[in-house]
């Protein structure tokens, strides 16, 4: 997280620290057993990894208290639409983690809500977003002990889609923005997710709840200006979630 | 030579002599052995007879012999002057056999050819009780009542007495025996007058256990007593009445002892009387109750039925418990209970109790707890509440979550529902916020 602060305790209780054969990822908890979070995360070339590679943390804020109490998956359903063997397709940037044991929730460990049918994303919106990602301290990027959280705002479709063409001009090989993503992020940059947030959570609020808006899935750089940070839509998987938890 | 065979008893039957109609030849010895079953007599009717007639029937003969011994010897025809001819009226057997011998000599009057004779007999039933008293001195046939029947005779007595086992002579009846009826009369022989001397007669009243009897003497009671200081003796005529594990009480004197209720469902009269005075005896009623049982009293928090006054053997009693209590016998429970007032005035069981149902400890309530809100050890009527660990878990819906537990022993809600309630997580609600109070 670019230009966050660290979480206080309980503040962000659904929130989760993957570890995919070593590298750190975000998710989140959405039921007793399950866990959201991008599909990238946990597709490598194409396949799906091994749940012995998989580890997955929650209820504390930092990584090294964390890592002591490792959860397993039991299994893990990818969105079957993802298919990005060359890291340049983020659409349908979505997956579901089934625990082996199931979670009795405190204040340390709360699902997240899910969006309600029709949920909108107004732009300007702050959401909240949280991670264990990358962070910045005097312009250098550094790997965070704590969880680390930020306020950004929904940007609009459009503005986000101009900001993603006006960065292919300097670089090839940027994905694209499809209808199941969203932006949010400062224009004047310095407040963004990162490296490693992946998969973790972009909260939006109604009547005091937080609902999973979006999940942490590409961007161009961090905390750049003029570029956004890309969120999964969460709201238009609904269905493919709700399924995916009943059937297994 | 082997014994002809004895002839079977025919009940009548044709005799006719040799050649019959046609003329008997000389020189005839010719026998007829008749039989009929025993009880029975012969009539024997000669529809023709026609004999040389001769002095004493001396040449031929029709000789009719009873055991050996001759009863008729007849001879000639109906209008000879010699000669015994049997006329038109039948003869009659002593017993139930008679024995024909005809004879005829050698020579037959040329002039005249007799025919022989064709008789016809009948089994005719004797009349036995008519027959005279037997001169040995045993008596008549019957001592009493004789009553002819065919081929037999049976002997009847009058009433008061009762025929012998030697089915002939009567002896005098004390109407003994046992009494098994619900209800019936008894009288000492010859009520109301006095019987013979010397009377020893038993009486036994038994009806089914689960009865009592209960004696009613008629007022003409009258039985000899002796008087004594001591009050009236019954010394040489008593009856005595034995109740089952009851010393014997003999009764006499004049005045009737009026209604006795045994309590037993056996009673014993024995009436005596010795060789001299007088007794015109007695008379009675009986009538049969049945045995009473306790009152089954109450059940608490149940209810005896049917609710009776009294409670006679063979009734039944039910008992059913208040909704929410269940029946219970020597620490089980019992699905239903009756029982029955038996014969020894007793109750076949005795009354359960009626306790308090409970419905068990309820359902754990996953991430969530309930507590008891009143009652006692889950009992009837307890009610609990079900709670989720609020603030991570709400109920599911606004459902009630107080459940009452139900007389059939389940954990209801107001609505109905037996199932416990769900906890859901509760979602997107940290118990602590961040707080941005920089500007």
């Amino acid at each position: 997280i670019f230009g966050g602060q660290d979480a206080p305790d309980n503040t962000i209780p659904w929130q989760v620290l993957l570890s995919v054969s070593g590298k750190r990822a975000g998710g989140m908890v959405i039921g007793d057993r399950w866990v959201m979070t991008a599909a990238h995360n946990i597709v490598d070339k194409g396949a799906v990894v091994s749940n012995d590679t998989l580890q997955i943390f929650m209820g504390l804020n930092e990584v090294t208290a964390l890592k002591k109490s490792p959860l397993f998956a039991a299994s893990i359903h990818v969105h079957p639409e993802y298919n990005n063997p060359s890291y340049v397709d983020y659409n349908n940037d979505i997956a579901l983690i089934k625990l082996e044991d199931t979670l009795t929730f405190n204040s340390s460990v709360m699902p997240v809500c899910l969006p309600e049918p029709g949920a909108t994303y107004d732009t300007g919106v702050m959401g909240l977003v949280s991670g264990f990602g990358l962070t910045i301290e005097n312009n250098r990027q550094i790997l965070t002990n704590q969880l680390k959280y930020v306020y950004l705002p929904v940007v609009d479709q459009q503005t986000c889609r101009d900001s993603i063409t006006s960065a292919r001009r300097r670089s090839n090989n940027i994905p694209d923005l499809t209808t199941n993503m969203f932006c949010a992020g400062l224009p004047e940059g310095g407040k963004d997710s990162c490296q490693g947030d992946s998969g973790s959570p972009f909260t939006l609020t109604k009547d005091g709840r937080h609902w999973a808006a979006g999940i942490v899935s590409w961007g161009v750089d961090c905390g750049r200006k003029g570029t956004y940070g890309v969120y999964t839509r969460v709201a238009n998987y609904l269905n493919w979630i709700q399924k995916t938890m009943q059937e297994n | 030579c082997s014994p002809l065979p004895e002839p079977e008893p025919q009940m009548y039957g044709e005799v006719q002599s040799p050649l019959y109609p046609q003329p008997y030849p000389p020189n005839l010895q010719e026998q007829w052995d008749l039989a009929v079953p025993e009880g029975y007599q012969i009539r024997l009717t000669f529809t023709h007879l026609d004999i040389e007639a001769s002095a004493n029937c001396y040449y031929d003969s029709l000789t009719v012999f009873y055991k050996e011994k001759a009863l008729w010897k007849f001879c000639g025809s109906e209008n000879s002057a010699d000669g015994h001819h049997p006329g038109n009226q039948p003869i009659l057997s002593p017993g139930n056999s008679l024995t024909l011998i005809f004879q005829s000599d050698s020579n037959n009057p040329e002039a005249h050819q007799n025919l022989g004779f064709s008789a016809q007999y009948q089994a005719i039933d004797i009349d036995e009780c008519s027959a005279p008293e037997p001169g040995d001195g045993s008596g008549p046939l019957c001592s009493q009542i004789c009553l002819n029947t065919l081929g037999s005779y049976l002997c009847s007595c009058h009433h008061g007495y009762e025929l012998r086992s030697d089915q002939r002579t009567c002896v005098l009846s004390c109407g003994g025996g046992i009494f098994d009826e619900p209800e019936g009369h008894l009288f000492s022989p010859g009520y109301p007058n006095h019987p013979p001397h010397a009377v020893s007669c038993q009486y036994v009243i038994s009806v089914q256990e689960g009865f009592t009897i209960t004696l009613n003497f008629t007022d003409n009671f009258h039985i000899e007593s002796m008087d004594s200081p001591e009050g009236p003796q019954c010394l040489h005529h008593w009856l005595e009445l034995t109740v089952r594990d009851e010393q014997p009480i003999k009764l006499c004197g004049r005045t009737s002892p009026g209604v006795i209720v045994t309590n037993s469902n056996m009673v014993k009269l024995e009436y005596h009387t010795d060789d001299e005075g007088q007794s015109n005896g007695w008379s009675l009623d009986y009538s049969t109750h049945r045995v009473k049982c306790p009152l089954p009293g109450s059940v608490a928090k149940g209810r005896v039925t049917p609710s009776l006054s009294e409670y006679l053997f063979r009734d039944y009693i039910y008992v059913r418990c208040d909704q929410g209590y269940k029946l219970m016998m020597n620490g089980r429970e019992i699905e239903s209970f009756s029982t029955i007032c038996q014969s020894n005035g007793k109750w076949h069981r005795p009354l359960p109790e009626c306790r308090i149902i409970d419905c068990g400890e309820p359902d754990p309530l996953l991430n969530g707890g309930v507590a008891f809100l009143s009652g006692f050890q889950n009992q009837y009527l307890s009610v609990i509440q079900y709670r989720c660990n609020e603030p991570f878990y709400s109920l599911l819906g606004d459902a009630n979550v107080n459940f009452t537990c139900d007389a059939d022993r389940k954990w209801r809600s107001t609505h109905e529902v037996i199932d416990s309630p769900l906890c859901l997580p509760v979602c997107g609600q940290p118990t602590n916020h961040i707080n941005v109070y920089q500007r």
